[in-house]
């Protein structure tokens, strides 16, 4: 059995105003869940403790039924079973307010015995929820929930209750379980209403509710449909709801009680942003101490490590909980808030990286010969478009996923090259582009300081803007296009000019176009295509396609570019 | 804050009332229109009382870069939005210095991971106003963060949003009614907000802006009318 309170849909700084309650005196939240299930006043659908005078008040409604407005020191705890409104199995927990039946006739309130003399009565089944009219399953009865009609032709029917959607989510390797680790980031389910039982809004969608959050910018957050998702480290999956007075709603999907996969157990020093690091540091980098995470003094603050469960917050340890550039804490100097702090970095650890060659620089920003060793982080590509994950289908479905390609380092939505082609490449974000070679120099090439057409991506203190290379894009139909994009639109690599297999193309070839750039296999248009860049391709049963080329862009929208921009060392945050 | 580099945001421009004193900020948008807020024009519609200075990093000092432009026309968003236009007498030359700000696309957000700049000539706590434009890269928030109880607990529209840093504070509010909030799109920067509200000194800064993408059929059918 779990815990008492896993029953209760928790709200931090929630009051609801009820005519039904009962007020009562307990030292925590599991005493109070406890004086709820023993109502005898009232079906107890929630209650409220506030922690300063340990007020337990047990309550008759819920918010699906009465006013809510914020109260800083109250938590509101509603019984789930009466949020939902849906069934799961045959609907013996069902405690909806569905009131009619699947044919639309209006339910007869249990209590009542007219037009039929009921056999299941609040009195005789006090536990089975036979509250007005709604519809119960009081009997078992493996087509239920039901209800007496109103019709006194019709002694009963059938209620038409959606079964509660899959519950489920990923656990990596092993078995689906009805549950979410932690605050549910990597939950997968496809639970889509929220837990008062409103339809979430299809993310890709702008309506009701503008957002940021659209699959396009976040492939790695799984934003599918309108399945409820975390992609911002709340504490459980919410999504915008479809109503237009409810921007946005947590979605009641239950939380495991098992402890997170020892994987999570974090590392002793730093690595990226330091999301994982679990060490004992508790002093910032300008040697302030840090305050207790489960304290609110002398900064109030929303990390409380009950709410986080997964995210170490410990003792006063400096943690990155919420993306922050490397780890950090609220200090106890009453005038510091808080402050990153200097946390050792694990490279030393990190550098036998299997698969590449000892001789293989870990460079970020160049790749050598094909860059199938490539191992950087660079995840934009050539038009400045933003890499797909791998493991991830959408916007594309693609068959490079990191189980076929083990050795290929198909991490994250980083730039590299799996099957051979020319150079590191990706998926991108944008559905009307399929993949695009990456924004990566080879490294012979870059270490000319001066390489033309190259800029360095944004580094945190220096913002500059990536440019595409001008060879890698089109200017009209791309007659004059001399890139080394060898991939059509469709992701077929395309054949070589001067390669007879396995199409036979005796007309184009550099020989019989010497100025149109028929090098090695990459796009070109030697016949003035008026769509664009083609080339023949490695595919038997397709011989030509054309290639998908970013268009260079052009000065006549020259607006929001900006023409100086320099260091600054000022520090970014006063 | 950082002092920003000459010429790095030659969209923010210095919205001044007959006195030549620095009323409020905006942006130029098209060679011969600014976006401001509409409070910066609660004292008079009349396009006489205005003065657009552009091209300028000080507010006080003759740059060679400074161009001047009388207002032609004021429109205020029609609903009560805290958002307006001003037409210049004339389209001013775009210069490094001088150049529009891309508008976002209609009803369509910033990606939330965007990275975006508040440029300001506001003040800074406990000090007098210090003249140099300056900027902080600033997150937008997502209303349901705003909103929360120990933020700016559901004061937030649905055609405004918020922008700051969940924890902490910044230690100054230099966000300036008018002013804006610009977000990197590959190498072009596109304005997001209005500075509107919730700059209030004493508080962990949390400006909202007025929502643009909301806005930009109500700014394009303006320019095309007038």
């Amino acid at each position: 059995k779990g815990d008492i309170l896993d029953n209760y849909l928790r709200t931090d700084g929630a009051w609801i105003l009820t005519r039904n309650k009962q007020f009562y005196q307990t030292n925590n939240e599991k005493e109070c869940a406890e004086k709820c299930e023993a109502e005898r006043n009232f079906n107890c659908r929630a209650f409220l403790f506030t922690r300063k005078v340990l007020q337990c008040l047990t309550l008759a409604e819920n918010t699906k039924m009465a006013v809510t407005f914020t109260s800083a020191d109250a938590v509101l705890y509603e019984k789930k079973i009466y949020l939902l409104q849906c069934k799961k199995g045959i609907g013996m927990d069902y405690r909806g307010t569905e009131a009619k039946t699947q044919k639309g006739i209006p339910c007869q309130k249990w209590a009542e015995r007219t037009p039929h003399n009921p056999n299941y009565t609040p009195e005789k089944h006090p536990n089975a929820g036979l509250d007005e009219n709604y519809c119960r399953n009081p009997d078992e009865d493996e087509n239920g929930p039901w209800c007496y009609t109103t019709d006194p032709a019709t002694r009963f029917d059938y209620c038409n209750i959606p079964e509660c959607e899959g519950q489920v989510m990923y656990t990596g390797e092993g078995p689906t379980v009805e549950c979410v680790q932690c605050n549910g980031e990597d939950y997968h389910g496809e639970v889509s209403r929220t837990q008062s039982g409103l339809e979430c809004q299809l993310w890709d969608a702008q309506e009701p509710h503008m957002h940021g959050f659209t699959p396009k910018h976040f492939p790695e957050k799984d934003l599918k449909m309108n399945y409820c998702r975390n992609p911002d480290g709340d504490v459980r999956p919410w999504c915008f709801t479809t109503s237009p007075t409810k921007r946005w709603e947590y979605c009641d999907i239950p939380s495991c009680t098992t402890p997170p996969p020892a994987s999570a157990l974090g590392s002793q020093c730093l690595s990226g942003k330091g999301e994982d690091y679990r060490g004992r540091i508790a002093i910032t980098e300008l040697g302030n101490v840090c305050q207790h995470w489960n304290t609110q003094f002398p900064h109030r603050h929303g990390w409380i490590p009950d709410r986080y469960p997964c995210k170490g917050l410990e003792e006063n340890y400096c943690r990155n909980p919420d993306g922050e550039k490397r780890p950090w804490c609220y200090t106890i100097n009453s005038s510091v808030r808080w402050e990153y702090c200097a946390i050792p970095s694990c490279d030393e650890t990190e550098q036998g990286i299997a698969d590449v060659p000892a001789q293989v620089p870990l460079s970020e920003e160049c790749y050598q010969g094909k860059g199938q060793n490539y191992r950087g982080t660079t995840s934009i590509t050539v038009s400045g478009k933003k890499c797909q994950a791998w493991n991830s289908m959408f916007p594309h479905r693609h068959e490079k996923t990191p189980d076929r390609f083990p050795n290929a380092d198909l991490r994250e939505n980083y730039c590299r090259n799996p099957d051979g082609d020319n150079s590191p490449w990706c998926f991108t974000t944008d559905p009307s582009v399929i993949w695009e070679y990456c924004n990566l120099k080879k490294c012979d090439d870059y270490t000319h300081e001066h390489a033309p057409n190259y800029r360095p991506a944004r580094t945190a203190q220096n913002v500059v803007l990536a440019t595409p290379l001008t060879s890698d894009c089109i200017n009209g139909n791309g007659k004059d296009y001399r890139g080394t994009v060898a991939r059509t639109g469709r992701g077929r690599i395309c054949q070589e000019w001067n390669s007879q297999k396995p199409h036979s193309h005796k007309y184009f070839t550099p020989v019989t176009h010497p100025r149109a750039g028929l090098d090695k296999n990459y796009c070109r248009n030697p016949d003035g295509d008026i769509n664009g860049v083609w080339c023949f391709t490695t595919d038997p049963e397709k011989k030509w396609e054309y290639c998908e080329i970013p268009r260079c862009s052009s000065s006549e929208h020259d607006c929001g570019k900006v023409s100086m921009r320099s260091e600054r060392p000022c520090a970014q945050y006063s | 804050m950082c002092d920003a580099s000459p010429g790095s945001w030659p969209w923010h421009v210095s919205l001044r009332k007959s006195t030549n004193v620095h009323h409020c900020a905006g942006t130029l948008i098209h060679p011969q229109w600014v976006l401001t807020a509409a409070q910066c024009l609660q004292e008079s519609t009349e396009p006489s009382s205005y003065r657009v200075f552009l091209g300028i990093q000080n507010l006080n000092s003759a740059e060679p870069s400074l161009q001047i432009q009388s207002v032609q026309k004021v429109l205020k968003e029609p609903n009560g939005a805290d958002i307006a236009l001003l037409k210049l007498n004339s389209p001013v030359t775009i210069t490094d210095h001088v150049k529009p700000v891309c508008l976002p696309e209609t009803n369509r957000m910033v990606e939330r991971n965007a990275v975006c700049f508040l440029t300001a000539w506001g003040k800074t706590r406990g000090t007098d106003i210090d003249n140099r434009l300056k900027d902080v890269e600033f997150p937008v928030l997502e209303n349901r963060i705003c909103n929360r109880p120990e933020f700016l607990n559901g004061s937030v529209k649905l055609n405004e949003f918020c922008g700051g840093f969940t924890f902490g504070s910044i230690d100054n509010c230099e966000a300036e009614v008018g002013g804006p909030l610009v977000c990197q799109d590959k190498d072009r920067f596109v304005q997001y907000g209005v500075t509107s509200w919730g700059l209030d000194c004493t508080q962990p800064s949390k400006p909202v802006f007025v929502r643009i993408p909301s806005f930009v059929s109500w700014i394009k059918n303006a320019m095309l009318l007038h």
